[in-house]
């Protein structure tokens, strides 16, 4: 473990956090893409089925239930209790256009031809994905509530972070994971764009984002 | 190879 990896996990619960309690205290899920918090759902659900076959600290264990719990939670605020306000509308994306070559892709590139792990990079390359849906929806309606873009910046954060903690494992124990570092290099250039309108237009205090 | 370390990152 080191400080860039803790502080990206770190981030990446804030995220999910932020997320879930701006729809809870709103109680409404509007401008955000249920969609992309299904395709986190089930990018928890394939990477984390190694929960119960390998032990790897209390803080892994932990962090994996805590995910899995919020995002599920997040999925049932928007498509059951605060259903009213889903804008199926505007959370149009064609998500069997990832999901497909997604799925593809994690049984032609693997590290190992058996389920849990086709599965687990499956994940790795759905999440690189998974945010789409949402900046798609945000492109669609041309604004973002400063709230949702503040998840967003914790999101990106998180997987910046990651990228550090990439290169420092690769620098101290000559760690390299090409299958998640490819993916999160994919994952982390498709938040620059954003990272650019936050900086430059949320951060100036204009509050909610309008894109041009 | 890779899939011999444990997948100790979330």
């Amino acid at each position: 473990m080191n400080i860039f990896r803790l502080s990206g996990d770190v981030c990446h619960l804030v995220a999910i956090i932020i997320l879930f309690l701006k729809i809870w205290r709103s109680k409404s899920c509007a401008g955000i893409s249920g969609k992309s918090q299904l395709l986190f759902a089930l990018v928890f659900t394939t990477r984390y089925l190694d929960l119960f076959t390998a032990f790897i600290s209390i803080y892994n264990t932990v962090m994996k239930v805590v995910f899995l719990v919020l995002a599920y939670a997040t999925v049932s605020l928007i498509y059951f209790r605060f259903r009213k306000s889903y804008d199926s509308e505007s959370d149009s994306f064609r998500v069997e256009f990832l999901l497909v070559p997604v799925a593809g892709l994690s049984f032609l590139e693997n590290y190992s031809f058996t389920p849990l792990e086709i599965l687990w990079t499956f994940s790795i390359y759905l999440e690189s994905v998974a945010i789409l849906p949402q900046l798609f929806m945000i492109t669609k309606t041309g604004e973002a509530e400063s709230i949702t873009t503040h998840y967003l910046f914790f999101l990106g954060l998180y997987r910046t972070l990651y990228l550090a903690n990439w290169v420092w494992r690769y620098h101290e124990e000559g760690f390299f994971d090409q299958i998640a570092v490819v993916s999160g290099v994919v994952q982390t250039i498709f938040y620059c764009d954003f990272f650019y309108l936050y900086f430059t237009r949320v951060l100036r205090g204009s509050g909610k984002m309008t894109l041009p | 190879d890779p899939d011999a370390l444990p997948k100790d990152e979330l």
